[in-house]
Protein backbone atom coordinates (compact mmCIF):
# COMPACT_ATOMS: atom_id res chain seq x y z
CA UNK A 1 0.00 0.00 0.00
CA UNK A 2 1.08 3.41 -0.81
CA UNK A 3 2.55 5.32 2.55
CA UNK A 4 1.41 7.80 4.24
CA UNK A 5 1.91 11.28 1.78
CA UNK A 6 1.02 13.98 3.30
CA UNK A 7 -2.58 15.36 2.04
CA UNK A 8 -2.03 18.97 0.94
CA UNK A 9 -4.84 19.35 -1.16
CA UNK A 10 -7.93 20.62 0.08
CA UNK B 1 0.74 25.02 -4.45
CA UNK B 2 -0.42 25.74 -8.00
CA UNK B 3 -2.14 28.60 -10.07
CA UNK B 4 -4.85 25.56 -11.07
CA UNK B 5 -5.21 24.60 -7.24
CA UNK B 6 -5.48 28.40 -5.99
CA UNK B 7 -8.07 29.41 -8.67
CA UNK B 8 -9.75 26.26 -7.90
CA UNK B 9 -9.93 26.99 -4.00
CA UNK B 10 -10.96 30.70 -4.66
CA UNK B 11 -13.52 29.57 -7.03
CA UNK B 12 -14.59 26.71 -4.45
CA UNK B 13 -14.63 29.62 -1.39
CA UNK B 14 -16.30 32.16 -4.02
CA UNK B 15 -19.31 29.57 -4.42
CA UNK B 16 -19.76 29.17 -0.65
CA UNK B 17 -19.71 33.03 -0.30
CA UNK B 18 -22.55 33.95 -3.02
CA UNK B 19 -24.58 31.28 -1.25
CA UNK B 20 -24.09 32.28 2.25
CA UNK B 21 -24.71 36.06 0.88
CA UNK B 22 -27.86 35.27 -0.83
CA UNK B 23 -29.77 33.48 1.42
CA UNK B 24 -28.28 36.35 4.08
CA UNK B 25 -29.57 39.01 1.76
CA UNK B 26 -33.06 37.63 0.54
CA UNK B 27 -33.46 36.06 3.94
CA UNK B 28 -34.49 33.03 1.63
CA UNK B 29 -33.39 29.59 0.89
CA UNK B 30 -35.79 29.02 -1.51
CA UNK B 31 -34.54 26.90 -4.68
CA UNK B 32 -31.46 26.20 -2.66
CA UNK B 33 -31.48 21.79 -1.62
CA UNK B 34 -30.76 22.02 2.35
CA UNK B 35 -29.85 18.20 1.27
CA UNK B 36 -26.63 19.14 -0.66
CA UNK B 37 -25.33 21.52 1.94
CA UNK B 38 -25.30 18.55 4.75
CA UNK B 39 -23.92 16.72 2.46
CA UNK B 40 -21.11 19.28 1.36
CA UNK B 41 -21.03 19.85 5.97
CA UNK B 42 -20.21 15.80 5.98
CA UNK B 43 -17.54 16.49 3.31
CA UNK B 44 -15.37 18.93 4.94
CA UNK B 45 -16.38 17.32 8.71
CA UNK B 46 -14.73 13.83 7.77
CA UNK B 47 -12.37 15.33 5.34
CA UNK B 48 -11.02 17.97 8.05
CA UNK B 49 -10.85 15.62 10.71
CA UNK B 50 -7.02 16.10 10.56
CA UNK B 51 -7.21 19.63 11.35
CA UNK B 52 -5.92 19.85 14.41
CA UNK B 53 -3.24 16.84 14.06
CA UNK B 54 -1.55 17.56 10.69
CA UNK B 55 -0.15 21.13 10.09
CA UNK B 56 0.44 21.78 6.20
CA UNK B 57 0.56 25.58 5.59
CA UNK B 58 -1.86 28.41 7.26
CA UNK B 59 -3.74 28.68 4.07
CA UNK B 60 -4.76 25.15 4.85
CA UNK B 61 -5.77 25.05 7.94
CA UNK B 62 -7.36 28.65 7.25
CA UNK B 63 -9.15 27.43 4.40
CA UNK B 64 -9.97 24.28 6.11
CA UNK B 65 -11.89 26.34 8.95
CA UNK B 66 -13.17 28.37 6.79
CA UNK B 67 -15.06 25.98 4.41
CA UNK B 68 -15.78 24.19 7.72
CA UNK B 69 -17.66 27.49 9.23
CA UNK B 70 -19.58 28.34 6.80
CA UNK B 71 -20.56 25.17 5.32
CA UNK B 72 -22.06 24.79 8.93
CA UNK B 73 -23.57 28.18 8.67
CA UNK B 74 -24.97 27.66 5.33
CA UNK B 75 -26.93 25.17 7.08
CA UNK B 76 -27.98 26.60 9.97
CA UNK B 77 -29.80 29.76 8.06
CA UNK B 78 -31.68 27.09 6.03
CA UNK B 79 -32.89 24.71 8.73
CA UNK B 80 -33.12 27.13 11.70
CA UNK B 81 -33.06 30.67 10.50
CA UNK B 82 -34.96 30.86 7.65
CA UNK B 83 -36.32 27.32 7.84
CA UNK B 84 -40.10 28.44 6.99
CA UNK B 85 -38.54 29.66 3.36
CA UNK B 86 -36.76 26.07 2.78
CA UNK B 87 -38.36 24.24 -0.06
CA UNK B 88 -39.30 20.49 1.43
CA UNK B 89 -41.36 19.49 -1.59
CA UNK B 90 -38.90 20.23 -4.10
CA UNK B 91 -35.83 19.26 -2.28
CA UNK B 92 -36.56 15.28 -1.76
CA UNK B 93 -33.62 13.46 -3.53
CA UNK B 94 -33.05 10.49 -1.22
CA UNK B 95 -29.26 11.43 0.28
CA UNK B 96 -28.59 8.05 2.16
CA UNK B 97 -28.67 6.27 -1.29
CA UNK B 98 -25.19 8.74 -2.01
CA UNK B 99 -23.68 8.66 1.64
CA UNK B 100 -24.09 4.63 1.78
CA UNK B 101 -22.56 3.64 -1.32
CA UNK B 102 -19.99 6.17 -0.71
CA UNK B 103 -19.17 4.82 2.75
CA UNK B 104 -19.12 1.08 1.32
CA UNK B 105 -17.13 2.01 -1.33
CA UNK B 106 -14.25 3.69 0.59
CA UNK B 107 -14.21 0.65 2.96
CA UNK B 108 -13.82 -1.67 -0.48
CA UNK B 109 -11.37 0.91 -2.14
CA UNK B 110 -8.77 3.60 -0.65
CA UNK B 111 -4.88 3.95 -0.48
CA UNK B 112 -4.57 1.86 2.75
CA UNK B 113 -7.07 0.66 5.39
CA UNK B 114 -7.61 3.13 8.45
CA UNK B 115 -9.32 5.28 10.68
CA UNK B 116 -8.65 8.86 8.95
CA UNK B 117 -7.87 7.34 5.23
CA UNK B 118 -10.91 5.50 4.81
CA UNK B 119 -12.81 8.55 6.35
CA UNK B 120 -10.79 10.60 3.70
CA UNK B 121 -12.36 8.64 1.05
CA UNK B 122 -15.62 8.54 1.62
CA UNK B 123 -15.10 12.28 1.61
CA UNK B 124 -13.97 11.95 -1.84
CA UNK B 125 -16.86 9.72 -3.25
CA UNK B 126 -19.35 11.93 -1.33
CA UNK B 127 -18.44 15.54 -2.78
CA UNK B 128 -18.34 13.70 -6.30
CA UNK B 129 -22.20 13.40 -5.61
CA UNK B 130 -22.79 15.75 -3.16
CA UNK B 131 -24.35 18.51 -5.76
CA UNK B 132 -27.26 15.65 -6.86
CA UNK B 133 -29.64 16.94 -4.60
CA UNK B 134 -29.47 20.73 -5.53
CA UNK B 135 -29.05 19.65 -9.80
CA UNK B 136 -32.14 17.40 -8.86
CA UNK B 137 -34.25 20.22 -6.98
CA UNK B 138 -33.39 22.56 -9.87
CA UNK B 139 -34.82 19.91 -12.39
CA UNK B 140 -37.93 19.20 -10.25
CA UNK B 141 -38.53 23.46 -10.17
CA UNK B 142 -37.58 23.10 -13.87
CA UNK B 143 -35.62 26.83 -13.52
CA UNK B 144 -32.92 28.62 -11.00
CA UNK B 145 -32.68 31.83 -9.90
CA UNK B 146 -29.28 33.48 -11.73
CA UNK B 147 -27.95 34.04 -8.43
CA UNK B 148 -28.27 30.14 -7.89
CA UNK B 149 -26.79 29.38 -11.12
CA UNK B 150 -23.54 31.42 -10.50
CA UNK B 151 -23.53 29.62 -7.39
CA UNK B 152 -23.63 26.38 -9.14
CA UNK B 153 -21.06 27.14 -12.04
CA UNK B 154 -18.23 28.38 -9.46
CA UNK B 155 -18.49 24.98 -7.74
CA UNK B 156 -18.82 23.10 -10.72
CA UNK B 157 -15.29 25.01 -12.10
CA UNK B 158 -13.64 24.47 -8.56
CA UNK B 159 -12.77 20.66 -9.12
CA UNK B 160 -12.46 21.35 -13.07
CA UNK B 161 -9.80 23.49 -11.97
CA UNK B 162 -8.50 20.72 -9.84
CA UNK B 163 -8.42 18.56 -12.30
CA UNK B 164 -5.77 20.72 -14.27
CA UNK B 165 -3.83 20.90 -11.03
CA UNK B 166 -3.67 16.95 -10.93
CA UNK B 167 -2.33 17.30 -14.45
CA UNK B 168 0.11 19.99 -13.68
CA UNK B 169 1.30 18.18 -10.24
CA UNK B 170 1.83 14.61 -12.17
CA UNK B 171 3.86 16.73 -15.18
CA UNK B 172 5.74 18.64 -12.31
CA UNK B 173 6.18 16.27 -9.12
CA UNK B 174 4.97 12.57 -10.83
CA UNK B 175 2.36 12.91 -7.86
CA UNK B 176 -1.20 11.90 -8.64
CA UNK B 177 -3.74 10.32 -6.28
CA UNK B 178 -6.16 8.05 -8.63
CA UNK B 179 -9.31 8.19 -6.14
CA UNK B 180 -9.57 11.78 -5.78
CA UNK B 181 -9.34 11.81 -9.63
CA UNK B 182 -11.57 9.97 -10.48
CA UNK B 183 -14.14 10.93 -8.35
CA UNK B 184 -13.13 14.30 -9.66
CA UNK B 185 -13.50 13.68 -13.04
CA UNK B 186 -17.11 12.28 -12.03
CA UNK B 187 -17.78 15.18 -10.18
CA UNK B 188 -17.08 17.80 -12.95
CA UNK B 189 -19.00 15.50 -15.22
CA UNK B 190 -22.17 15.53 -13.27
CA UNK B 191 -21.99 19.42 -14.08
CA UNK B 192 -21.43 19.40 -17.83
CA UNK B 193 -25.16 19.52 -18.95
CA UNK B 194 -25.68 22.91 -16.28
CA UNK B 195 -22.24 24.00 -17.75
CA UNK B 196 -24.09 24.23 -21.20
CA UNK B 197 -27.14 25.71 -20.02
CA UNK B 198 -24.84 28.08 -17.71
CA UNK B 199 -23.01 29.38 -20.76
CA UNK B 200 -25.52 29.42 -23.61
CA UNK B 201 -28.49 30.74 -21.40
CA UNK B 202 -27.42 32.66 -18.12
CA UNK B 203 -24.43 34.35 -19.71
CA UNK B 204 -26.95 35.56 -22.41
CA UNK B 205 -29.65 36.85 -19.75
CA UNK B 206 -31.78 34.24 -20.18
CA UNK B 207 -32.86 32.46 -16.75
CA UNK B 208 -31.57 29.03 -16.18
CA UNK B 209 -34.51 26.38 -17.58
CA UNK B 210 -33.71 23.07 -16.88
CA UNK B 211 -35.92 20.36 -19.28
CA UNK B 212 -38.15 19.45 -16.61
Amino acid sequence: SKRNKQKDEL
Amino acid sequence: MNIFRLTGDLAHLIAIIILLHKIWKSRSCAGISGKSQVLFALVYTTRYLDLVTSYVSIYNTFMKFVFLATSYATIYLIYVKFKATYDHNHDTFRIEFLILPSLALALLINHYFNFLEVLWTFSIYLESVAILPQLFMVSKTGEAESITSHYLFALGSYRALYILNWIYRYATEGHYDLIAIVAGVVQTVLYCDFFYLYITKVLKGKKLQLPA
